[in-house]
């Protein structure tokens, strides 16, 4: 679900 | 944002931008892997896809532009502007040997089976596999231009300070993401022989040559 999404690193 | 993963970043652009100063100055890429710096652009690519759904930071949004900019010039320098001077001949890795294994496994493992969220697995995986067919060619022509060892030296660094980084996020924010992790490891565990070469004859001004 893409409003889970938490990939904040690069 | 800690320091572990605020200089990891600082490390990972140094590098690239060492690459990218190298080849525009010496007018060359002899020694470089093109073929690592393709899966570098593809890994780029297909990780930051959310660029185009999700906003996560100015900071993110900006380093991830940068981070695509400098990969796509890379490859273009290499097999565009300066490809008379590209090694193509010991550039011999087979690649189908790490993208057929790295998409088997982003389809089988990943944290939910949708295309971004694949294809973001996918990219972490084949990250950590990037650096081989650089290391083959090294290995291959038994040297490596003190430049060049700079290079790999701060990419092996970003590594091991986003080891750190989670280390630090799992004690304080309890944070932990196993596929980033468990590839991170590998990754990191490709660069220790070339560090150790690294610390005992570059940094006393040899040059890297293997024996």
């Amino acid at each position: 679900d893409l409003d889970d999404w938490d990939k904040d690193e690069l | 944002m800690n320091v572990f993963r605020i200089l990891g970043d600082v490390s990972h652009l140094l590098a690239m931008i060492i690459l990218l100063l190298k080849i525009w100055r010496s007018k060359s890429c002899a020694g470089i892997s093109g073929k690592s710096q393709i899966l570098f652009a593809l890994v780029f690519t297909t990780r930051y896809l959310d660029l185009l759904t999700n906003f996560i930071s100015i900071y993110n949004t900006v380093m991830k532009i940068i981070f695509l900019a400098c990969s796509y010039t890379t490859v273009y320098m290499i097999y565009g502007k300066y490809r008379n001077t590209f090694d193509s001949e010991n550039d011999s890795f087979r690649l189908e040997f790490l993208l057929v294994p790295v998409t088997g496994l982003s389809f089988l493992e990943n944290y939910n089976f949708t295309p971004l969220e694949i294809l973001w697995t996918f990219s972490i995986y084949l990250e950590s596999v990037a650096i081989l067919p650089q290391l083959f060619m090294i290995s291959k022509t038994g040297e490596a231009e003190t430049i060049t060892t700079h290079y790999l030296f701060f990419l092996g660094l970003y590594r091991t300070l986003y080891l750190a980084n989670w280390i630090w996020r799992y004690h304080t924010e309890s944070f932990y993401d196993q596929i980033a992790v468990v590839s991170g490891v590998v990754q990191t565990i490709f660069y220790c022989d070339f560090f150790y070469l690294y610390v005992t004859k570059v940094l006393k001004g040899k040059k890297l040559s293997l024996p």
